[in-house]
């Protein structure tokens, strides 16, 4: 598993922030430091881990619009080796602001290298667009983990991703890989959801990650508490299928 | 009920594009003549309702950006007393041309002038984003539709929803109404999904619509075919709980 990874789908609602904070934690349980950098301006993954986005001084949006140093905003959370790089509201006029500046596509990045050897792994959450943010996120990255709900209107935005990744290669990043496309909200009881996968394996086969994680009503919950599925309930069905997400990363070879 | 309304959360995957799809084709199954727009570079609404984008030479991109005339861009539904102004994947770059258009907020109003006596009721799906098109879409409604899943994400973005409307009459659009708050995804078997529910009605009280949209599976798989619920499976309760929603709303006075 490369040590940046981006957590992306412009499609509304599919576990990109799930997704983030669970494996981030997962990962971090398994002793290794971790980094979850918040780009999205609804701060999903700043207030899932517990920071209260409006007591925040400061926030990723200082550091790539500010160019304040990044060791000054990343925060603590409740698990020793995860730490966050929070977001805030003011990140909507970010899309705006970064327009106009050189490099824009880069800026990400360029804050991210002094602190690389600080962590194992950065997971990137991206807001749910294709947005300069989002480009930001897979410029900055290594490689691309892909969540996807188990219905049509996510699968039909799938072929719009991979052609954003093409271009994203051919013009910023030509190393950025796939890591995986990974199964959420899976309800065995439907046809729907058997159908989708099948679909998706046939299609995109090798991408297609082992683990799936299951509709469980306890991941929606545990963001009220500001804490990961793991500290929420262990013993969840979440929660196991999280910790499975990240032995297999853990064990997995690149992929292209 | 007024005539033109957006629909809208910036929060990904709660509902948006079915509401307008579904309630769109019950109010047309009431004699009612509508027009859907769709303003989401995903164009789930245009494939929602049978119309392949990528088979489309125009789509609402070519009405905002290239000026050509809506009426030979609008097109025919399966159902008689329903249009769509359809999307495509142009919409994507449309976020960054509109910024530099002199009144870039009024461009979809501006658009939609000279075809409002054609029709009793205008839907517009907004993207899951605070972005220009969304801004495009709250100027040109008189009023706004909320739906809202029953998880803790989705209830957290809504104060920022509130602030943009504010913002929206200030600068903008004086007039624009709530038309309600829609729950979606409602999942009675839970205890989140009722005490989201109970936290939004102690907050926003008479803003609330009585109709509650329950999840429903068939509802997920009516986009595979194209169709809206009413045409894929009438006796649902997705399509009773739709059909309770136009009802609803026809009946609605004009709320603050
Ligand atoms: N496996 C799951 N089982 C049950 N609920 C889930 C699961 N994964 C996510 N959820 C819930 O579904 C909703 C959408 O998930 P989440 O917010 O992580 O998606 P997202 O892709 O980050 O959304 P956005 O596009 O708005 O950023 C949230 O309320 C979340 O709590
Ligand atoms: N009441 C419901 N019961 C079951 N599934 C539903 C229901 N409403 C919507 N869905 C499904 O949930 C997913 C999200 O819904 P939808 O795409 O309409 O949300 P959205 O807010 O338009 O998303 P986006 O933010 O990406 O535009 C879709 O796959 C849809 O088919
Ligand atoms: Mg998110
Ligand atoms: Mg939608």
């Amino acid at each position: 598993m490369e040590k940046i990874v981006a957590i992306t789908n412009q499609k509304g609602g599919v576990g990109k922030t799930t997704t983030t904070i669970n494996l981030a934690a997962a990962l971090a349980m398994a002793d290794m430091r971790v980094l979850v950098v918040d780009t999205d301006a609804q701060a999903n993954c700043t207030s899932g881990l517990g920071v209260d986005r409006r007591s925040l001084r400061k926030s990723i949006y200082h550091v790539m619009i500010l160019n304040e140093p990044i060791d000054q905003v990343i925060v603590r959370t409740e698990l020793d080796n995860l730490r966050l790089l929070p977001a805030d509201k003011n990140l909507t006029g970010a899309a705006v602001e970064l327009i106009d500046l050189p490099g824009r596509e880069y800026v990400l990045k360029r804050i991210l290298t002094p602190i690389l050897p600080d962590y194992d792994y950065i997971l990137i959450d991206s807001p749910p667009s294709l947005n300069i943010l989002t480009l930001n996120g897979l410029v900055a990255a290594q490689s691309v983990l892909i969540p996807i709900q188990c219905e049509y209107f996510a699968l039909e935005g799938i072929t719009d991703l991979f052609d954003t990744l093409k271009r994203v290669r051919h013009s910023f990043n030509p190393d950025l890989s796939v890591l995986g496309i990974l199964l959420t909200m899976y309800d065995e009881r439907t046809n729907l959801s058997g159908q989708v996968r099948d679909d998706l394996r046939n299609y995109f086969a090798d991408l297609m990650l082992e683990t799936v994680i299951p509709r469980n009503v306890r991941l929606a919950e545990a963001p009220s508490y500001g804490k990961p599925i793991i500290l929420y309930d262990i013993r969840s069905k979440g929660a196991e299928s999280y910790i499975n997400l990240a032995k297999e990363l853990l064990n997995h070879a690149k992929k292209g």
